[in-house]
């Protein structure tokens, strides 16, 4: 059980510095094991630098860089035994435009193998996706859900309803 | 695999019956706040066997079914049913083609089907035990999720480690 | 104390029915003492119900709902005695449009007696501000402060460096 | 009163100096993650007393000074002094226009002052005691404060509203 911790560690631990880097372009960041000699009980320290800092502790980093890295850890950890579809809840709320896009295109590279359903209010997510379902509340406390154009041109969503039988 | 169709009535805020398609690749989900769009997740995560009625925000599980509004009656049960595409095998189950059901009535009772023949919640749960979906692993990621790796709780985060393990 | 405190429960108490009123068009909510008879120690339950459906536990509400209940029950303290200036730091980030919206509203009636400054990634936000100051990194880890202008035809934020001595 | 004019350097990520001037009604601030606009709101409130090194995300308050960059060589000190409008006599003194300043080296060695004179800590903090400024209520609201209004840790619920009784 020992090695079996250790190995999925280290996979982990490579998938996590690979993604961070590539979510914060020039950025490094790295795991350990706090107490090396018991990795069974050890807890896990996350060391983060986003571009041009130095490397440090995940406390002095702001409310998106540090969502930025829990997404990186979460996808490191997806890596290593990919699941075939992944429901994202509204996981980039505190992400600005930029780190969207990196985020989207993370996405993108994974989805070929994994079905994703991501809820989102961002406008950068919804123009990113293949298909767009809109959840309606006409009728006070009743949903419904519409299938949403996103129209580029007029910026505006077109809407028709679908899903009934 | 992939999902292929999930069917909603009476769950949550669904009081009218939903057929929604996912197709491969990124799916996109939105709408006002309250609206319904956790609610589909919900959704997802109850037909595939969760346990926990606090997960799905309810102190018990009869909670999710469609409490009524003040233009419309309370219902007297929720049913939902995924259907799977499973023509690459990944479940552990000759069909190609899989059909899971989820019912409850308002006295707490359930049903439970696999290709709409009646078995027990555990055979539901015993179908993906093996591929990390249903458990606490990547089929779901929500906000709380990238807080609690986050925080130095290590407690979390270790165990998001053995679960990939 | 113990009468000092039930005072102002119950100025909060009307404060919060109203603000909630306000932010959830037709919405209503209420503040109760757990144990009416034990003021002092009595924990506060928050019941509410956004428009049209039924009065109800915070617990089955969504994410933006609970959000958008928390920020009333906050100014409707804030508003016992008014503090001269007031910092957000993206509270707006759970709200749709339509509810940031609102929120802004409510800030501008309160923008007379209380100056307020407001961190966002929010478009609809920063068009309701009276001035809006960028923060840039463009040397790495290096913060500077630039004056915006949004300009609304042309979708675009100039800005020019201000705040140098 | 309302905050005039706030001039930072050496603080966090402000490793040249800055001057801000807060207009009335409502001032956005925006960019993008990590640019340092938490940073701005870290140092309002480190001026005015704040003395909890982990409120500012630091181990201990000399983790506000600049720490450099690969570019940048790290900063002996960090200074802020916010310039505040009393014409109409909120707070308990003579002055009309009070300077506010705070100064911190490697050392942990700090100095106050008001209107360029030498003070002491508890100077500044009985300056704002009255006015609910500077202590845990309604000067800052940030997504952590939404969380625990709503979370049933009672406790924290319980708290604001003996803080404003
Ligand atoms: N059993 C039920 N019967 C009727 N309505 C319900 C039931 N359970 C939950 N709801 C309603 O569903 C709504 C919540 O929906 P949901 O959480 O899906 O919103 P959302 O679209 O995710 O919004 P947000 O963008 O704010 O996260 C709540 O307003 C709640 O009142
Ligand atoms: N002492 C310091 N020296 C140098 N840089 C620092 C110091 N303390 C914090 N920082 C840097 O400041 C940045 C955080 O800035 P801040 O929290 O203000 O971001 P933000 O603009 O609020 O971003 P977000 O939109 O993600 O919340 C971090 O990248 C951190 O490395
Ligand atoms: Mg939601
Ligand atoms: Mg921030």
């Amino acid at each position: 059980a020992k090695e079996m911790f250790v190995k999925t560690f280290e996979l982990v631990r490579r998938n996590f510095t690979r993604m961070f880097s590539r979510l914060f372009e020039g950025g490094e960041a790295d795991l350990r094991l706090l107490e090396p000699g018991n990795p069974l009980d050890s807890p896990i320290e996350i060391v983060a630098s986003p571009g041009g800092k130095k490397l440090g502790r995940l406390s002095l980093l702001s409310g998106g860089e540090r969502a930025l890295t829990a997404i990186a850890l979460l996808f490191a950890i997806y890596m290593v035994k990919p699941s075939p579809f992944c429901i994202l809840d509204e996981v980039d709320a505190p992400l600005d435009d930029a780190n969207v896009k990196r985020f989207i295109r993370m996405l993108r590279e994974f989805a070929d193998r994994t079905q994703f359903i991501v809820i989102t209010h961002n406008k950068v997510t919804m123009q990113a996706t293949d298909r767009l379902y809109g959840v309606t509340m006409e009728e006070s406390g009743i949903s419904k859900v519409v299938s949403v154009r996103l129209d580029a041109a007029r910026n505006e969503a077109e809407s028709e309803e679908i899903a009934y039988e | 695999m992939h999902l292929e169709k999930l069917q909603i009535f009476g769950f949550k805020s669904f009081a009218q019956k939903l057929s929604l398609e996912f197709g491969p690749g990124i799916t996109g989900v939105v709408g006002p706040n309250g609206c319904g769009k956790t609610n589909v997740a919900d959704a997802i995560r109850w037909v595939l066997g969760e346990q926990s009625a606090n997960e799905l925000r309810g102190a018990s599980m009869s909670d999710v079914i469609f409490d009524g509004t003040k233009a419309r009656k309370r219902l007297g049960r929720a049913e939902v049913t995924l259907t799977i595409d499973n023509s690459a095998g990944y479940l552990p189950t000759d069909y190609a083609k899989i059909l899971i059901g989820r019912k409850i009535y308002r006295s707490g009772e359930s049903e439970y089907s696999i290709n709409k023949s009646t078995c027990r919640l555990r055979d539901i749960r015993d179908l993906f035990l093996d591929t990390g979906i249903g458990t606490r692993t990547y089929s779901l990621i929500e906000r709380k999720m990238v807080d609690s790796v986050l925080s130095d709780s290590a407690g979390h985060r270790r165990f998001m480690f053995e679960e990939a393990a």
